[in-house]
C-alpha cells in the first residue's frame, strides 16, 4: 500500500526527507 | 585470448537485405511505441482519458481477477488459527518481513486471532515520538519520491508522472441536477474542471509518496493539523505497488483503488491519498464508518468517485479536525 500526500505550502518549504529514506509516523518529513 | 583478439583476421561482408530492412522495422516500431507511451489521451472536456500503460507483463498482470483475489487473500486470514500457533506463526512472520515486536499492543502474541488481526496491530503509546515540525510522516514506510508538483503532474518514479487531476478527482462544473444528485448520493460523478490546484500567491504545490512494505505498521495518521472538508473513493484496479511495478506500470496510483482526503491546513490546500494494493485491498477509516472499499462489482470508468462531505462534524470548521499524528484509519488484508 501506498499513501500519497498532496499539499500547499509556502515556497520557502523544505523537505527534510529524500527519495529511499525510511520514515515511521511521526517523523519529520518537511517545515518552513 | 590476446592472441586470438589480435591475430584473428577481420572479415568484412555485406548484410543480406533482409537482416537490413528488419532492423529498421525494429528501429522504427521502437520510436513509434515509444511516442505511444509520452501521448496524452484526452477526452472531449480536454481531460486525460486514464489508460493502462506498461509492458506486456502488465497487461498479462491487468487480465488477473485482482480484486477477487484480494478479498479470497482476506479471507483466508481471516480464520481463528490455533492458540499454540499463533506465537510461532507471527514470530516468523515478523522474522520475514522485519516487524518489531517489542513496540506492539498486545504483546501477547496469542492474542491476535489471525495473520489479518496481526497485520493490522496497534502500537504502544509512545512508540511514535511526534516530532514538533509543519509536517510529519503518516506512515511507517519508505519514501519513494517527493519535490513540487509542476505542471500538475506528480513523478511516480523518474520520468513517469501522473496527473493531479486523475489523482484527486475533478469536481463538477455548473452541475446539473442530476450530477448535483450524483455528487451527493455517492454515485459515479465524471470529472468536470480542476479543484483544490489552485495555490495562493507565493505558494508551491508539494508532493510526497510513502511506500508501506508488508512488515510495516499498517495504520496511517494525521501528518498535520488540518481539516478534512470531503474524501473521494475511486473504485479501481488493485494492483500491487511496490517499487518494481511502479517503475512499469504508468498511471498505477490512478488506476488503483484510493480514497483521497481533501482539506485545508494552515498554509492552504492539504490532501492525502491512501492507494489499496492486491494484498491490502481494504482501507478502513475511524472517522467514516460508512465508507467500504474492495467490495464485489462492476468497476466504474477510471475517474470516477464517490465522495462525502464532513460538513456535518464540525459545522464551525466546515470538516473534520485531525491533529497531527491522530491515527486515522489503516490498511486491511484483503
Amino acid at each position: 500500500s501506498t499513501i500519497v500526500l498532496v499539499f500547499e505550502a509556502p515556497k520557502t518549504f523544505e523537505f527534510a526527507i529524500k527519495a529511499g529514506q525510511k520514515v515511521k509516523v511521526g517523523n519529520r518529513l518537511g517545515d518552513v | 585470448l590476446v592472441s586470438a583478439w589480435t591475430q584473428t583476421p577481420t572479415k568484412w561482408y555485406p548484410l543480406p537485405l533482409a537482416v537490413g530492412a528488419l532492423l529498421l522495422v525494429m528501429i522504427r516500431y521502437h520510436k513509434k511505441s515509444g511516442r505511444a507511451e509520452k501521448e496524452v489521451h484526452v477526452d472531449e472536456e480536454g481531460h486525460e482519458v486514464i489508460k493502462l500503460k506498461g509492458p506486456w507483463q502488465v497487461h498479462v498482470m491487468s487480465a488477473l481477477p485482482l480484486r477477487n483475489m484480494s478479498r479470497v487473500w482476506g479471507y483466508m486470514n481471516s480464520f481463528e488459527l490455533p492458540i499454540w500457533i499463533r506465537p510461532y506463526g507471527f514470530r516468523f512472520y515478523a522474522y520475514a518481513f522485519g516487524c518489531n515486536l517489542e513496540e506492539i499492543e498486545p504483546s501477547d502474541l496469542t492474542k491476535y486471532a489471525n495473520l489479518g488481526q496481526f497485520f493490522n496491530r496497534q502500537l504502544k503509546a509512545g512508540a511514535r515520538p511526534v516530532d514538533n515540525v509543519a509536517l510529519v510522516s503518516p506512515a511507517d514506510g519508505t519514501v519513494t519520491r517527493c519535490g513540487t508538483i509542476d505542471n500538475l503532474h506528480i513523478e511516480q518514479v523518474k520520468g513517469i508522472t501522473y496527473s493531479l487531476d486523475a489523482l484527486l478527482g475533478v469536481e463538477p462544473s455548473d452541475p446539473t441536477p442530476q450530477e448535483t444528485l450524483a455528487c451527493d448520493k455517492s454515485l459515479g460523478v465524471r470529472k468536470r474542471s480542476i479543484s483544490g490546484t489552485s495555490v495562493r500567491d507565493g505558494n508551491s504545490l508539494y508532493f510526497t509518496v510513502i511506500y508501506l512494505a508488508p512488515g510495516d505498521y499498517h495504520r496511517f495518521h494525521s501528518p498535520t493539523a488540518w481539516v478534512v472538508e470531503k474524501r473521494r473513493h475511486f473504485v479501481g484496479k488493485l494492483f500491487s505497488v511496490s517499487p518494481h511495478i511502479a517503475k512499469r506500470l504508468k498511471n498505477l496510483f490512478v488506476l488503483n483503488e484510493r480514497v483521497a482526503f481533501l482539506g485545508r491546513w494552515k498554509y492552504g490546500f492539504f490532501g492525502m491519498i491512501p492507494v489499496g494494493a492486491t494484498n491490502v485491498g481494504s482501507i478502513k477509516v475511524n472517522f467514516d464508518l460508512a465508507l467500504r472499499t474492495n467490495v464485489r462489482g462492476r468497476l466504474p470508468p477510471p475517474g470516477t468517485y464517490t465522495e462525502d462531505i464532513y460538513s456535518e462534524a464540525s459545522p464551525l470548521l466546515k470538516g473534520h479536525p485531525l491533529t497531527p499524528a491522530q491515527e486515522m484509519g489503516g490498511f486491511y488484508l484483503g
